[in-house]
Order: C-alpha cells, then structure tokens, then sequence
C-alpha cells in the first residue's frame, strides 16, 4: 500500500494551564485522535484525500470544544457565524462558505461548492440556501451555541475587542466545565 | 478554528479548515479560512496548508499560498517555509496563531507562534500523535 499522511488542527491560542484546562486538555486530545482516526479509515480504504480532509474536520466541528460547528465562539450579537474552506491539490479546485448560520457542517458546504457550483465562495443566506438544496443538514442556531460560549461573549462582549478561541484561559468554555 | 491535510495513496494533497472566527465579532467579520490562499491552500506541486490564528494578518499576507509559493518557487523545505512565514511574516504583521502544513512526500511542518496549539498526525503505518504543547 503507498503512504498517506494526514495532520489536523484545533486551534492555537495561549492554552492555559490549571486543572480546567488540562481536563480540557485530555478531552481535546481525545478528539483529535478521533478526528485522526476518521481520516486514516478513508485513507486506507483508498479514498482521496479531500475525503480525508473532510472526515477529519467533521468529528472537529461536530465536538463542542473546538470553535467551529458546534461550539462556535459568538458574534457580538450571540449568534455563529461560520467559515469553512476546502481546496483540491490535483486540480486546484477548491470551494468556501463564510457568514453561514444554520449549515450543521460547513464543511460538506465547501466541498459542495467545489463540486457542484460555478463560483467558489458563497456568503451568507445565499450559501445556505445552496446547502440547503444540495441536501445539506440544516439545523437552528441553537445547536450551535454552547452555554460556555454564552458566557465567554457575555465577559468580553463590552470590551470592544475580540479574541482567539484559544485565548486567555478563563473566558474559555473550560473554565466553565463546558467540557462536552 | 480547525482544519486537516492529507496526502492521499495516488499522491494527491487536500486541505480544509473550518471555523466560527472571532469571539464578539461584529459588522460581518470574515477571517482567512475560506479566502483561499490565505487560511486554505493546496498544490500537488507544493504544500497542503490550512491556517488558524489572527485571521487579518493571514490574509494580508496570503500565508497559505505563501508557504506554498517559497516551496515552489524558491525550493525551501515545507518547515523552512511554514516555519519563515509563521514565525516571521505573521508576527510582523501583527498577527499570530499556527498552520499545519504536508508536502507531496508527506514531509509536515506544524508551527505556531502562540503558547500552544491543538495539532497531530496520523500515517498509513496506523502511528498517530497529538500535541498541543511542544
């Protein structure tokens, strides 16, 4: 069998430290492996590796302790509003979807625009609306939006500024327990 | 933000990345991750990258591509120019956050300019890692 490898990301940020954190430290883990593993089974049945990529960043948005998908950081208004990205390196075709609301994985979004859209960036009620046709899960914003991530806004939401998912550790869902 | 990138058993590289963007957002902010070549890249005859961090610096400097382009151009190593554009061209910008970054021959680079970043690897020997720290 020729040789595949696949890498995955949950975020960088200044990762705290403290009990919380750790706990939320070992479940994230948990997850990547997870995530890894979905990856490897497509690649080892001899799917592509847009497939893989996929898989992977599925079991990441469907887990409530990354900020994408479910567990989405909050807008200034306490809603999601998603961005997802998916590019092919043997024909550089790629698709994206941004300001998404209700498609439960952005990411099957992208891939659909790749595949079966003219443009290759869609925005907003348009891309939903594409979704949608393609047979997209649609879900409501509250399957988004975490009571962790409703707290976070809620400490920064006066401060004007915005913030990495990953940073400062107390606006964190961990320090919630918002664990998952 | 998350993403991934595969090199596939026919050779072929992928990258995809995904992402809610910035706590408090407002006035419909967009990040890097669905400009492509910003957050998201992929070239058979470069790199797979996919991005997360400060989104407005990414995209100022086209990091995804520009990883991609000093290895195609310039013939750097996947590290070497993940590494170059992470820890200088980023920073520079006032930006910061991590890329995961795979060539054609599964060589990886995974840096980032932050205390820490949830990333890991499997290969077709079955091996995985995850790191969030070094």
């Amino acid at each position: 069998m020729a040789k595949f490898t696949l890498l995955v990301h949950g975020g960088a940020g200044d990762v705290s430290a403290g009990p919380t954190a750790r706990q939320r430290e070992r479940k994230s883990r948990l997850v990547l492996k997870q995530a890894l593993l979905c990856g490897y089974r497509v690649l080892k049945m001899g799917g592509t590796a847009i497939d893989a990529v996929v898989a992977a960043v599925k079991v990441l948005e469907d887990s409530p302790l990354f900020n994408a998908a479910r567990g989405s950081v909050l807008t200034h208004r306490g809603g999601v509003e998603m961005d997802a990205a998916v590019m092919d390196g043997k024909t550089l075709s790629a698709g994206a979807v941004a300001g998404v609301r209700k498609i439960k994985n952005p990411i099957e979004a992208a891939v659909a625009v790749m595949r079966c859209c003219q443009g290759v960036l869609l925005a907003g009620e348009g891309a939903e609306q594409f979704a949608a046709e393609q047979g997209l899960k649609i879900v409501k914003q509250t399957y988004f939006i975490t009571a962790g991530r409703r707290r976070q806004l809620q400490r920064i939401r006066n401060s004007h500024t915005m913030q990495l998912d990953h940073d400062s550790g107390t606006d964190h869902p961990a320090e919630d327990t918002e664990l998952g | 933000t998350v993403g991934a990138v595969a090199l596939d058993q026919y050779g072929n590289l992928a990258a995809g990345t995904s992402t809610g963007g910035l706590v408090n957002k407002r006035f419909g902010r967009i990040g890097d991750s669905p400009i492509i070549g910003a957050g998201t890249y992929a070239d058979n005859g470069s790199v797979a990258v996919s991005a997360t961090g400060t989104g407005e610096s990414f995209i100022r400097s086209v990091c995804a591509h520009e990883i991609a382009a000093r290895v195609k151009y310039c013939g750097f190593s996947v590290g070497r120019a993940a590494t170059e554009v992470t820890k200088t061209v980023i920073p520079a910008l006032g930006g910061r956050g991590g890329v995961i970054a795979l060539d054609h021959a599964g060589r990886f680079a995974m840096p980032y300019v932050t205390r820490g970043m949830y990333r890991g690897l499997i290969r077709s020997n079955g091996q995985s890692q995850v790191w969030v720290f070094d």
